[in-house]
């Protein structure tokens, strides 16, 4: 599988909306 | 993705091993649900640090935990009895990898306070129990559920326990559980429940493990809280609470904080649908469609990501592509930064550069690209591992096989 790892995911809100089925990524969400 | 994401980033050398640290929770929006997220071995943890893996012995676990998914994901798709689940270890269990991030929950009644590796890729929380009958040097001191007045035993025909992967029946009736990683850690103990202290929000019955006998590459961390998508987990746990929603920022390096919260999305933040994997049911995947250098998106199809399949996962360092992607990466990342000196590679990371003699550097941008329309555009210190400013390397990793 690909795998997308934690160095990219940084400062990235990643917020898991699992009861609706979608994940979202806000940019610069902290430092 | 030219539009989105921009052409370059520009950096200031010295600040890519920056010294200076802000350990504070970021404060928009403090909420009872919200806990502060630390690098395991950075000035921000709690846990003492002359046990700080080297970037070779990081990458190296990291290598463990992306072949045990790997692993787990071909045993579940072969055959019984064919070739290949013949070639496969007995153990196929998830590896803990370098797991990097940690917060600190509490447990029982009064509140005792643990540090715990927090792992999308996995689902039972686990810490240390009383009585230890092997047990790890951890940092704080052992869960006593005898001291707790809110804590009490699972029966071993409870849905709950019938509900793990691994778990059996004491001589008590109680529920006993195990958890087998897939680098040979492993706790086992009992399943039990009592009350999680989240941030300030208090979470009573909870269920997790007692581990009376852990062992493997768990350093001096109390445990681990399992965000998978099973039963067990404490997003499955809490969904009348928080229902299924969870969110967190890694902070830019080991020398700031970042936040786990339950409960809360956040603002500005973009879709795209979640998928699932029967053969890996822990994990989050997601509907990766391209990868823009620069602004130009590489001329691959959408499916050398979709076949394989694509996932989100805490617990894993460096991103891994498929070998014709990962090709396409660097070699169009390789064109931009012609005017670097190169460097040795690190371990898995092959694309290395020194920037000794520069003040600033010109890094191109990188942006992944999802289903529905949403572009990830990567801060810089997501596209560069800098072990030193002599070796900073393109974090990013091909698979060794376009079906892995």
């Amino acid at each position: 599988v690909v795998i997308i790892g934690n160095v990219q995911q940084r400062r990235f809100n990643v917020v898991y909306d699992v009861g609706n089925l979608k994940i979202g990524f806000g940019a610069n969400g902290c430092s | 993705a030219r539009g989105l994401a921009g052409e370059h980033h520009v950096i200031d050398v010295k600040s890519l091993l920056s010294t200076s640290s802000n350990c504070s929770l970021p404060d928009k929006g403090a909420s009872p649900s919200k806990l502060k997220v630390v690098h395991r071995h950075g000035p921000c943890s709690s846990l003492p640090r002359q046990n700080k893996p080297s970037h070779l012995q990081l990458l190296r676990q990291d290598q463990s935990r992306v072949d045990s998914i790997h692993c787990r994901s071909a045993a579940a798709a072969a055959p019984v009895g064919g070739s290949l689940s013949a070639k496969l270890p007995a153990n196929t269990g998830t590896s803990l990898g370098s797991g990097n991030y940690i917060v600190t929950i509490g447990l029982g009644t009064p509140k005792k306070s643990f540090s715990v590796v927090f792992d999308t890729g996995s689902d039972l929380t686990w810490t240390q129990c009383l009585p230890c009958d092997s047990c790890y040097t951890q940092n704080d001191p052992l869960y006593d559920p005898t001291q707790s007045s809110t804590f009490t035993n699972i029966s071993c025909n409870s849905n709950y326990c019938t509900q793990l992967d691994q778990s059996s029946c004491s001589s008590t009736s109680t529920c006993l559980y195990q958890v087998q990683y897939g680098d040979n850690s492993q706790t086992q103990g009992s399943l039990i429940q009592d009350t999680l202290t989240f941030s300030s929000d208090s979470i009573p019955n909870f269920r997790f493990g007692c581990g009376h006998d852990n062992s493997g590459l768990f350093g001096k961390v109390d445990g681990l809280l399992g965000l998978g998508r099973e039963p067990a987990s404490i997003v499955s746990q809490t969904d009348q609470l928080y229902g299924k929603v969870f969110s967190y920022c890694l902070p830019s390096t080991s020398s700031a904080a970042g936040y786990l919260e339950l409960g809360s999305t956040a603002a500005g933040v973009q879709y795209t649908p979640m998928l699932t994997n029967q053969n890996l049911p822990s994990f989050y995947f997601l509907n990766l469609v391209a990868i823009s250098v620069g602004g130009q998106k590489l001329a691959l199809s959408p499916t050398v990501f979709s076949n394989p399949g694509t996932l989100l996962d805490s617990g894993t360092v460096i991103s891994r592509l498929p070998p014709t992607a990962y090709a396409a990466l660097r070699s169009s990342f390789r064109r931009y930064m012609t005017n670097y000196p190169t460097a040795p590679a690190l371990s898995i990371l092959d694309t290395c550069y020194d920037f000794t003699n520069y003040q600033t550097v010109k890094v191109p941008s990188i942006a992944l690209l999802f289903g529905g329309g949403v572009t990830a555009n990567l801060d810089f210190k997501g596209i560069l591992y800098v072990a030193s400013i002599s070796q900073a390397c393109l974090a990013f990793a091909g698979n060794n096989d376009a079906g892995d």
